[in-house]
């Protein structure tokens, strides 16, 4: 997707 | 990945081995709350729904497991196992927490960034995280007198969530791609303000080499 996306967190 | 994440990460990995030491060498669950312990397995459960679905890395995967793990294995000590359970002290563990995951449910239907169901579980777990913590540090107001692992426990909890905003705020620069992600932000900085008394008295209890005791 263009934009992060925070789901590569915890 | 960044320093910080990874710190954060380890941090929170720190905080639930702390717990679950402190419950398995010394058979004993005076002064942690099973109400936060509840929400927290609550909040990895609705936000790990992608643990199957979506692979990240090893990494990611691995600590998913652990974490969703270590929080059940903590809740099936305090609840199931029988030297464990006695000493939970139910009397003082009172919060009433069903009132923190509807009023997180209902805003995370609100307030979304894509109305899924995977999205809106994600987000609820964001918002329920951010107060997950209370049940607990209302418990260590009422007992006072602090023992040291639970501290230590709540200290490493608030020391991930302020790595975590570091780690935000290094992407924010260091990452061309990053985006504006009002949601965590607000909801990561407000969880993490509600730890900062506590780090006050928590400080000042190591630094004078003190028994914490918490203001009533």
């Amino acid at each position: 997707p263009s934009h992060s996306s925070l789901k590569d967190e915890l | 990945m960044n320093i910080f994440r990874l710190a954060g990460d380890m941090t929170h990995l720190m905080s639930v081995l702390v717990l679950l030491l402190k419950i398995h060498t010394i058979k004993s669950c005076a002064g942690i709350s099973l109400k936060t312990q509840e929400l927290y397995a609550l909040v990895f459960a609705a936000r790990y729904l992608d643990i199957f679905t979506h692979y990240y890395s090893l990494y990611n995967t691995v600590m998913k497991l652990i974490f969703l793990g270590s929080s059940f294995s903590i809740l099936w000590y305090m609840k199931r196992h029988k030297v464990v359970r006695r000493s939970y002290d139910k009397d003082q563990d009172t919060f009433r927490h069903h009132f923190l995951v509807l009023p997180c449910l209902v805003l995370a239907l609100l307030i979304n960034e894509k109305f899924t169901f995977k999205e809106v579980m994600w987000t609820f777990s964001i918002y329920l995280e951010a107060v997950a913590i209370l049940p607990q540090l209302v418990l260590l107001q009422r007992t006072r007198n602090v023992d040291n692992l639970t501290g230590q426990y709540v200290f490493l909890l608030g020391a991930y969530r302020g790595l975590y905003i570091i780690n935000w705020i290094y992407r924010y620069f260091a990452e061309p791609t990053y985006s504006t992600h009002w949601i965590t932000w607000i909801s990561g900085l407000l969880q993490t303000l509600l730890y900062a008394d506590f780090f006050y008295y928590y400080i000042n209890s190591v630094k004078n080499n003190v028994r914490l005791q918490l203001p009533a």
